[in-house]
């Protein structure tokens, strides 16, 4: 049971503590950033952790891209991140060839794209994270967050998810779950909630004599699994619950089929 | 009695409503900054204001720079700045150069730009904030804030401001208060909080039966003039109280000497 998850955006917007939080596990360690230096580059960072529950051992493969957005000149930001996710492509299209049995191919293609946004709170997408998902959305199944939710107020909340959507309807970006997902159970409830707000926590703070996952400001305690904070457990479903099975899938059917079809008419 | 203030900074980092929270004033009507497009170039804008309070009026020219750091490629970000803040040099040289009175001489010149950090609360400047300052604080009074200091607890608030001032050293980035501030009688005080972390709201909030600068959150209320919540209350007391003159004085005395200096040598 292989899950191969990718994470971008820019630094500092809580994507390693996000991860932390979803796997519920100190993932840290192994995919902390390296914050003392901004890179000239996006770095590609897969590591891959062996995660067991319930007897069932999942093999989780997280693509850190650390540099992404930092540059003065970020032009050049995209290609190493397409470059990788096209090299799995490659490689299973060369075990196909070789004749290996499918359920025997190693498969190392990026199932899920988590893309951080900003919150900005303000009516429109910045044009790095326009460019780079109009690009990417057609290669891989891309999940826009918006990162830091604790920094909106909720009618700021709805605002920003409304001009997200009319920019992604605007500029032809596909996003997961309302394209690509096969399996379509869920997906008009959870649809109601995208772009999904995240808050991310590597602690657990004290609510109501309660243990959770959560911010502690001055003035209030944010609590990550609060669907009234954030849509964490709407995200974490679609993610570990209903829907990995799907995203492994659509993978193969849609976008390794896309690039397979790409590449023998040459 | 006339006060040039320019603010800088990506865009939805609150400038804009940080301006209107200062002054106390709906400045937004005049300088709200046209989210609905990202700006191919750094555009300059001056927008003069008439404040009258206790009889005496201030003529606040605010300079927003909308576009700063919104491109894919940014190398050009800081042209139309330096640009502008050295046209208003000339102007005044050639304006000393005719024999005017110093008295008469209208002066434009920038006295202090406010630079807004976004609350990433990572342990490193980015490379656009660390490149502009670089290039820009020689220049000009320069005034770096921590934006949006909402989405900092109270302990990542004290390790940013470290990672800030240790970059600042790292890289001879020179900011006032602490460097170019002639009248030092409030700075050591002041300095405690430097760089200062702002809130701004264009909202009022019920805190305790009275109505105060806020923002309303499920999980609790942001107060802009809590000093336990942000340095807003500090930094307007530099800004507006203890140090305006001095802005404008050491403007003339360092940057401007600075500029004509370097202009007579040629
Ligand atoms: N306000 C806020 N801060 C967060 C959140 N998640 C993480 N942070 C903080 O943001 C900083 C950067 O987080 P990190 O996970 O390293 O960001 P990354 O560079 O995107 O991987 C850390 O100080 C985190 O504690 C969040 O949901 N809200
Ligand atoms: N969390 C937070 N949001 C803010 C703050 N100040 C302004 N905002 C919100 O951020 C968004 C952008 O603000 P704006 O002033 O237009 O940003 P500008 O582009 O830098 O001028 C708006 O939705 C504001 O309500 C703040 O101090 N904290």
């Amino acid at each position: 049971y292989a899950f191969n998850l990718m994470v971008a955006g820019e630094s500092g917007l809580g994507k390693t503590t996000f991860l932390n939080t979803l796997f519920n596990a100190p993932l840290t360690e192994k995919i902390a950033p390296q914050n003392l230096f901004a890179s000239k580059t996006v770095e590609i960072n897969p590591t891959t952790f062996e995660l067991t529950e319930d007897g069932v051992t999942l093999f989780l493969t997280v693509i850190d891209t650390p540099g992404f957005g930092d540059q003065l000149n970020r032009e050049t930001n995209f290609e190493p991140i397409i470059n990788y996710i096209e090299k799995q492509h490659d490689k299973y299209l060369a075990a196909e060839r070789s004749q290996e049995i499918r359920g025997n191919i190693p498969d190392t293609r990026v199932h899920a794209l988590l893309y951080f946004l900003p919150p900005t709170g303000i009516n429109r997408m910045n044009d790095l994270d326009v460019e780079f998902l109009q690009r990417i959305c057609s290669k891989v199944n891309v999940i826009p967050v918006i990162a830091k939710a604790d920094a909106l107020a909720p009618e700021e909340v709805s605002l920003y998810k409304k001009a997200i959507l009319r920019d992604f309807e605007q500029y032809d970006i596909r996003a997961y779950p309302t394209f690509h997902a096969e399996d379509r159970e869920f997906i008009a409830e959870l649809e109601q909630h995208i772009p999904f707000t995240v808050i991310g926590s590597d602690k657990l703070i004290n609510v109501n004599g309660k243990m959770v996952r959560g911010r502690s400001y001055r003035w209030g305690n944010v609590e990550v699994e609060n669907p009234l904070h954030c849509d964490f457990v709407h995200l974490r479903e679609l993610l570990i619950g209903t829907n990995m099975q799907d995203l492994i899938d659509t993978t193969h059917s849609i976008h390794y089929a896309t690039y397979r079809g790409q590449k023998i008419r040459g």
